[in-house]
């Protein structure tokens, strides 16, 4: 289109640099350029026509679909080392309506990496990887979400047996939300209250099975199902789940951080927080995941502003693209800023993030209430703006934006989710605001007592301008 | 705040200052309210609830300098000039852009005043319009495919018009040209 050319031949600057800063090198961006060419010249991996015309149900046995070709081509496709390279070919296979194993590659699989203890690890996480098993994570409940000291999933130790016995004793406590367990998983992990002798020690992840590994069937005390239409991400079967004093062995509880004892003694973590790592983890991939929500949002709203000619600014000069309105780059360009701070504020809390649990590795745990609180505070942030700016992206669009056809309202549905998953943003910034307080109380009393990240050293300056 | 005085409009720090002593600031304000409610007799628990707006408002000021310094370090980082001088245009658009949306909290203790607020604003203004030439090759540079995209409005090669025709086309409601119950009902309807 000879519109969109010429807009490209104005540029000023080398669109693979920048290219390559977003994404990390100009050997990241050809891996990513060689590996959709790859699935665009496999038509078996692509959709047999546009998933928006499909049912719900005909978009889950299509994603099941396409996750076993992803699979079976993707050692062909990518760099098995590198996990980047296996979601991105994922993505471009499955798109944005979610698949079966979203949340055990993206949240399973790092949550038993920081979680189970070697030996548990050994056990399970071969079979994870190579997908002998598909699991979830079962942490919100029908009642309670973002407050895991509330949670009402019980899970109490005997130690006749040396069992755990998990129980939704309410409606309540039913599991709610997890993503995939409702037809997919096999495996979850499981947040529940810890109770030995006699004592409630607070929430704790466990590891069980689900369904029978052959038949898929649903196991013996255990009731599970799907939670019904959502918003978006219609490729994913949310479940819900009611746990009738199901009985698994003492090794199921995840022992890499608190452990319990054969005789039902309790060792704590080193850190409290410790045990959260993967929801810190998951909000910390949430910048930079609503990034490219976010950006998905600007190259439509922007490429369409230069296709469509409505109206006259000069009376009698003809009509122009509507991207030469000030009101149209007011409305789009602020957001394409906010795609790319979250981007490296995406990339900037996964590498703290890396950092902070190499440290505690070694046992050192100071940078972890530093880290939950800026993933907090920017995953919070970061959302909103998000689906803010989509919002705006799609009625710069005008009609159009309201079409599937767009792409626009599934990019929607799918990031403004982000606003109450892995913590609703009210509740986050509060998590933040309680880290600011005792970084005010220390200011107060004269300074902090600890080293300080670079991103809170400002609190403490002195001069005449502080 | 420096923002607007002497200073050239493409030195950031004045802003970054802005932003950190809004979010020190309000901090310290919403601690402040937390210890008066307590010494009110209050429970922590009632003061910090009965104090959760004005945290709030400090948390978001708080992240918007996290975000605001990140960014900044990461353009000062770009080796290639032609790429460092566009990003430092959407760094100056996202800076002013956050101003504009401090302006209340700014304005509120007195640390900017109006014309500080206005000269912001328009360099936003002006920043928009220097952004628009590069604007496709930005969000070029994005690079997504048209496979990830899944837009027919947002095709890398433009041709918008066509594709939502063919699109359309697609759709099962045009698999038959009068569908039987759905006629059934209006056409029994126009009948009577």
């Amino acid at each position: 289109n000879p519109e969109i050319t010429e807009e490209r031949l104005k540029a000023t600057f080398n669109t693979d640099y920048l290219s390559a800063k977003l994404w990390n090198g100009y050997d990241k961006l050809k891996r990513r350029r060689e590996i959709a060419q790859y699935v665009e010249d496999h038509p078996e991996l692509h959709d047999p026509y546009p998933t928006d015309f499909m049912e719900r149900e005909q978009k889950l046995e299509n994603a099941s679909r396409k996750v076993l070709l992803w699979m079976e081509h993707m050692e062909k496709a990518v760099d098995l080392s590198d996990q980047q390279e296996g979601l991105y070919f994922g993505t471009l296979i499955t798109g944005i309506d979610g698949h079966p194993l979203g949340i055990h590659l993206i949240m399973t699989i790092p949550a038993l990496m920081n979680n189970a203890d070697e030996e548990q690890l050994d056990e399970w996480l071969p079979k994870a990887f190579s997908r002998e098993f598909v699991a979830t994570y079962s942490q919100t409940e029908l009642g309670h979400g973002t407050n895991l000291s509330k949670l009402e999933t019980t899970a109490t130790y005997d130690p006749k047996t040396q069992e755990w016995i998990l129980d939704t004793p309410t409606v309540t406590a039913t599991k709610w939300w997890p993503g995939n367990l409702g037809k997919s998983a096999n495996y979850t992990i499981v947040m529940a209250q810890l109770i030995t002798q006699g004592k409630n020690h607070g929430a704790h992840p466990f590891f069980i099975q689900v369904r029978d590994e052959k038949t898929h069937k649903v196991l013996p005390g255990l009731t599970i199902g799907d939670i019904g239409p959502k918003f978006g991400m219609h490729a994913t079967d949310n479940g819900f789940m009611q746990l009738h004093k199901y009985r698994v062995p003492r090794r199921a509880m995840l022992m890499r951080n608190a452990k319990v004892l054969p005789d039902g003694t309790y060792v704590p973590p080193i850190h409290p927080k410790l045990g959260y790592s993967s929801m810190i983890f998951v909000r910390s991939a949430v910048v930079a995941l609503m990034s490219q929500f976010l950006s998905t949002a600007c190259v439509v709203g922007t490429r369409y502003s230069v296709i469509r000619r409505q109206g006259e600014i000069t009376p009698g000069a003809g009509e122009v693209k509507i991207l030469d309105y000030q009101t149209q780059q007011y409305r789009i360009f602020p957001h394409i800023a906010r795609a790319i701070a979250f981007r490296f504020g995406g990339i900037f809390l996964l590498d703290m993030y890396q950092r902070v649990m190499g440290q505690i590795k070694q046992g050192n745990t100071e940078a972890l209430a530093d880290l939950h609180a800026v993933a907090s505070g920017m995953k919070a942030v970061a959302t909103f703006q998000t689906a803010l700016g989509i919002e705006q992206c799609r009625m710069a669009c005008g009609g159009h934006g309201f079409s599937l056809a767009s792409g626009l309202p599934q990019v929607y549905s799918v990031a403004v989710g982000g606003c109450t998953y892995e913590g609703e943003n009210m509740v986050l910034l509060l998590q933040l605001a309680r880290y600011l307080r005792k970084r005010a109380a220390e200011m107060k009393s004269g300074g902090p007592k600890e080293a300080l990240t670079p991103l809170v050293e400002f609190f403490f300056k002195t001069g005449p301008r502080f | 705040s420096r923002i607007g005085t002497n200073v050239p409009a493409e030195d950031f720090e004045p802003i970054h200052e802005s932003f950190e002593h809004v979010a020190r600031r309000l901090t310290l304000e919403a601690f402040e309210k937390t210890e008066n409610l307590k010494k009110q007799g209050l429970t922590t628990e009632i003061a910090l609830n009965n104090s959760a707006v004005d945290w709030r408002r400090a948390s978001h000021a708080f992240t918007r300098v996290a975000l605001a310094r990140i960014f900044g370090t990461r353009v000062q980082q770009c080796e290639d000039r032609g790429t460092q001088q566009v990003l430092n245009d959407i760094l100056k658009l996202y800076l002013y852009y956050e101003v504009g949306e401090a302006a209340a909290e700014l304005l509120e203790d007195g640390f900017a005043d109006g014309q500080q607020i206005k000269f912001a604003k328009q360099q936003v203004l002006d920043t928009l319009g220097k952004i628009r030439p590069n604007a496709i090759s930005i969000v070029d540079a994005f690079d997504f495919n048209d496979r990830e995209l899944n837009s027919v409005l947002g095709r890398r090669d433009g041709h918008v018009y066509e594709n939502m025709l063919e699109w359309a086309k697609k759709s099962p409601l045009n698999k038959q040209e009068v569908m039987p119950f759905h006629h059934q009902y209006l056409g029994k309807m126009m009948e009577e």
